[in-house]
């Protein structure tokens, strides 16, 4: 304090590459991240911008958090297995965030069920949860939901698979697999048959986290 | 508390626009497009110590400790920030997964001398 604030040799240049190099790592710290993430592929635009429109419509999120508490939201979009068994295998890759208590408090996954024009259908959608690698034939399935749908014309369908991820963001792996099938008169689930599909299954978690840094910090 | 004008010596608030567009951040950062990296700067010579952006009870008793302790007059406070709120990002991370969090205590809003 009281140093001449001014670094002698900056330029307005080098000043402003200081200034880049502090916001850089302002954000990664303030994410906990080591370094930015390198996009594995990239999310069709009008995918995440579709998400993000139901991220919107599932209402506000709950008042602020406590002080020392950390809200997250996550949207996953799901990969197709191939299975030999009938239905849908969806793969999701939920890289748990940085910090270590996470809890998650609400998951949901969309799904786009397509209904032949004009046409009143019950599809029945059954969800479970493969635990473990492998097809679905030979790992244990826990089923998580299901539910007759009344569907008239295509729509979106949320699905609540909270207990498939059990408090955390699934397995240790961070992937998160799950069997879909689909019974009913002439109805059917989009699945995610290649990454461009603007109605590929999604998941959007809500978690919260304490935050034993700010914590600190506020005392 | 004050923003900082050209030619401010005293403890003030200096802003910066960060435009993730301008750091090629802008691939993973899909909102908002930039953020405020503003940051204090200045003097906090001692007759303002602990005074904008601080209580000033907060001020008053500084002033009384310093007279009662006959601290060096050339001693000088610190310019550091009072008040800052959270930033809200909506980001992919590795995995092309959206992640929407709030990063607390982002951005300072006011400065003041301790």
């Amino acid at each position: 304090c009281g140093a001449a604030e001014r670094c002698p040799s900056c330029g307005a240049g080098t000043e402003r590459r200081l200034l880049e190099e502090a916001a850089k790592r302002q954000l990664l710290d303030g994410l906990r991240l080591r370094e930015r993430p390198r996009i594995a592929h990239a999310v069709p635009r009008v995918a995440v911008a579709r998400a993000l429109r139901r991220l919107q419509a599932d209402g506000p999120r709950r008042g602020d958090p406590p002080e020392d508490e950390r809200r997250f939201e996550i949207i996953s979009f799901a990969e197709e297995e191939p299975t030999s068994s009938p239905g849908t295998v969806l793969r999701f890759h939920l890289s748990p965030p940085p910090d270590r208590d996470v809890r998650v408090v609400q998951a949901r996954l969309w799904l786009y069920v397509r209904v032949p024009r004009g046409a009143v259908t019950n599809v029945t959608v059954s969800i479970s949860l493969l635990e473990g690698r492998g097809d679905v034939g030979g790992v244990r399935r826990v089923s998580l939901s299901a539910r007759r749908v009344s569907a008239r014309g295509s729509g979106w369908r949320t699905f609540s698979i909270l207990p498939a991820l059990r408090g955390s963001f699934g397995p240790e792996s961070g992937t998160l697999r799950l069997h879909l099938q689909s019974s009913g008169d002439g109805g059917g689930i989009v699945a995610a048959s290649n990454a461009t599909q603007p109605r590929r299954p999604f998941l959007v978690a809500a978690a919260s986290s304490r935050d034993p840094q700010h914590r600190v910090a506020k005392r | 508390s004050l923003r900082c004008s050209r030619d401010s010596a005293l403890c003030c608030r200096r802003d910066h626009y960060v435009d993730f567009r301008a750091i090629g951040w802008n691939d993973w950062i899909i909102s908002p497009e930039g953020y405020q990296l503003n940051y204090c700067v200045g003097q906090c010579p001692l007759h303002v110590a602990g005074s904008p952006g601080m209580a000033s009870s907060f001020h008053s008793a500084v002033l009384s400790l310093v007279k009662a302790n006959n601290v060096r007059t050339a001693a000088h406070s610190c310019c550091v920030p009072t008040r800052r709120r959270p930033l809200s990002l909506l980001y992919f991370d590795r995995n092309s997964n959206i992640v929407k969090t709030d990063i607390p205590d982002m951005i300072v809003d006011a400065c003041g001398c301790s």
